[in-house]
């Protein structure tokens, strides 16, 4: 992108195309050029390293306008629950998302509600000898919504700091597999009210604008308080959670870059956006 | 839905008389954002557009009694054309095992079409080998032996070995006990991941694969590109294999690997079970992505 450039109709497309191939969508691209080309006639913006600059602040300002701390429980175990499609890095986020909490001292459980998927329990397993986590399983094929039943009990009764449940991945299409999410969620909160505290949907950082359909149709059924992007160590941009903190109002929370246990941060608006642009 | 609108705004010009070449740039403007909602990549779309113009902007479309219909037509019978043609039919060696490779991103399906492919080839006479040659991933293995004692293929493994080494002796393995194919899942990786592409090359020289195929998530978006450039133009690739159909992501990607990479969609994932494995038929992709 040449800096200090004039405002004119080559710009304009240029910045189009970067922002449709950080996958923010034709509509909300055109949309934000539209808004944008507006605003600058008002101030009189006239370079473009200046209207570059006045976008990307809008675009920090958009994705700071949520909480995106995690919420606790004032008392007795935090319980977060995961949730999203096949493969985007669920049970992974998990691991690390323990060894997160294990590193400050907490005493952490893991909820293998995935009881469908072969070695999903195994797999979430390894996980909790990795990082010094109990886990709570049940038998494969059996209730999942009885495993995270099972494991708020013994994240009480044991004074687990955080529980997390991994949940089998569902395309949010099926709408029995839906259904049995809202049933894990709700036997959660009957069994201890205020949980989950936190509900998290993970997107892969790679998917396209389907990504959108994915939140929305999450958040209809288990309320969803929490974006978690992994896989953002490719070279995909993920700038469709624009669109999903707009038109979904879902916040960013953290980020996944990469397969280890310590690949997890909080996420950060300033070096989202910049990565948007590189 | 782009066919259905593209009609009806065609609709809209003609009752106030013949098309114009404006009219036609005006309607192809829909059908380009349409392309991009459905994840087909940037340039693509832009090559795309610029053809399907030049062949609708000329003399005989303009003259036609139902203009519209005809562009539409070409915009389909054009998708059609650069997805396919339709080519399930696998080379096998003559002589020894076939060897086939899949590789991709993480959590594209590989291990579940890997068993998928054991299953299917098993149906249709050959006797498989399953080869799990991703030892980083926490229980992989086991979940490809799961895979494997479901459908009565054997998988063969060895936490100690690498992955090259895993895939050449699985190699020399069906070769004396008589496994006429050989299915080889790889870790997932990163296309900019340098050490991990260069393993793909090494297990390619130790195993000899006959066939290669990329496997891709249907839901990816811009990206698919990239990744796709950088594991074609590292290997050699047989085919391609789209996973996760069965959700309702128009597919974009699928586009945009085939363009990028000039290679045919060999089957489509459409389920988690070890049956939901399907060819692919170009013109359902083609009109799945116009919406
Ligand atoms: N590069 C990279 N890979 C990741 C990241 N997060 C997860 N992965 C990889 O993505 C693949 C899938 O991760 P899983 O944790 O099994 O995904 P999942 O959502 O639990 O999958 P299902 O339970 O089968 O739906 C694994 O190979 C992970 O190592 C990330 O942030 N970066
Ligand atoms: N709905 C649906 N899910 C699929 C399909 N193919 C695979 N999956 C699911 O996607 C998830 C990831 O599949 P895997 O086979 O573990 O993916 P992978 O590419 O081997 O993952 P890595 O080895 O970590 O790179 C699992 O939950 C699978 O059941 C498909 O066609 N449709
Ligand atoms: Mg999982
Ligand atoms: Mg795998």
């Amino acid at each position: 992108f040449r800096i200090r450039r004039k405002i004119d109709a080559e710009f304009l497309e240029e910045l189009e195309e970067i922002l449709i191939k950080a996958d923010l969508g034709p509509k909300f691209a055109a949309k934000v050029i539209s808004d944008m080309q507006r605003d600058y006639k008002d101030r009189k913006i006239e370079d473009s390293s200046a209207l570059l600059a006045y976008l990307k602040e809008k675009f920090r300002a958009n994705l700071r306008v949520r909480d995106t701390s995690l919420r606790f429980a004032p008392e007795g175990p935090t319980v977060i629950l995961v949730a999203g499609v096949n493969g985007v890095g669920k049970t992974t986020s998990i691991g690390k998302l323990a060894w997160f909490f294990r590193n400050q001292g907490k005493k952490v459980m893991l909820a293998a509600s995935d009881t469908y998927r072969a070695a999903a329990v195994e797999q979430l397993d390894l996980w909790s000898r990795r990082v010094g986590a109990e886990i709570v399983r049940g038998s494969q094929g059996g209730d999942p919504a009885a495993v995270a039943f099972d494991a708020v009990d013994a994240a009480r009764a044991r004074g687990a700091h955080v529980l997390l449940v991994d949940t089998a991945g569902r395309l949010h299409t099926r709408e029995n597999l839906m259904k049995e999410l809202g049933k894990i969620k709700g036997v959660i909160s009957k069994k201890l009210p205020g949980a989950p505290h936190e509900v998290l949907l993970v997107l892969d950082a790679t998917t396209g604008q389907n990504a959108v359909e994915q939140a929305r149709t999450f958040k209809d059924v288990i309320d969803v308080t929490g974006l978690f992007l992994a896989k953002l160590d490719g070279t995909a941009k993920g700038g469709v959670v624009l669109a999903i903190v707009e038109q979904i109002e879902i916040p960013v929370k953290l980020v996944g870059i990469g397969e280890k246990q310590e690949d997890v941060e909080v996420f950060d608006p300033d070096s989202f956006v910049e990565g948007l642009f590189q | 839905v782009i066919t259905k609108s593209l009609k009806n705004m065609f609709e809209g010009f003609r009752t106030k008389g013949k098309l114009t070449d404006a009219n036609i740039r005006e309607g192809l403007k829909e059908v380009r954002v349409a392309l991009l909602e459905a994840d087909v990549n940037f340039k693509v779309v832009k090559d795309f557009i610029k053809n399907v113009s030049e062949k609708s902007v000329g003399e005989e479309i303009l003259k036609s009694v139902r203009p519209e219909q005809q562009i539409v037509k070409i915009v389909q019978d054009e998708l059609t054309a650069l997805m396919g043609p339709s080519d399930p039919h696998i080379n096998f060696s003559p002589s020894g095992p076939t060897i086939i490779m899949l590789i991709g991103l993480q959590g594209c399906g590989k291990t579940t079409m890997a068993a998928k492919l054991a299953n299917l080839l098993r149906k249709k006479g050959r006797n498989p080998l399953l080869v799990a040659a991703d030892v980083q991933r926490p229980a992989a293995v086991e979940q490809l032996r799961i895979l494997g004692k479901s459908i009565n293929v054997p998988v063969y493994s060895d936490e100690k070995a690498s992955p090259p080494e895993i895939c050449a002796d699985a190699v020399a393995e069906a070769s004396a006990k008589g496994y006429n194919t050989v299915i080889l899942d790889t870790a997932g990786r990163l296309h900019i991941d340098q050490p991990l592409m260069e393993e793909l090359a090494e297990i390619r020289k130790k195993a000899s694969p006959n066939q290669i195929y990329l496997v891709a998530d249907s839901m990816t978006g811009q990206d698919a590109v990239n990744s796709a450039g950088e594991f074609a133009g590292k290997l050699d690739l047989d085919g391609l294999i789209l996973t996760k159909l069965d959700g309702d992501a128009r597919g974009g990607a699928a586009l945009s690997i085939k363009a990028v990479t000039g290679k045919p969609v060999k089957f489509v994932g459409v389920g988690e079970k070890i049956d939901d494995i399907e060819e692919f038929h170009p013109e359902r992709m083609a009109s799945r992505i116009l919406g």
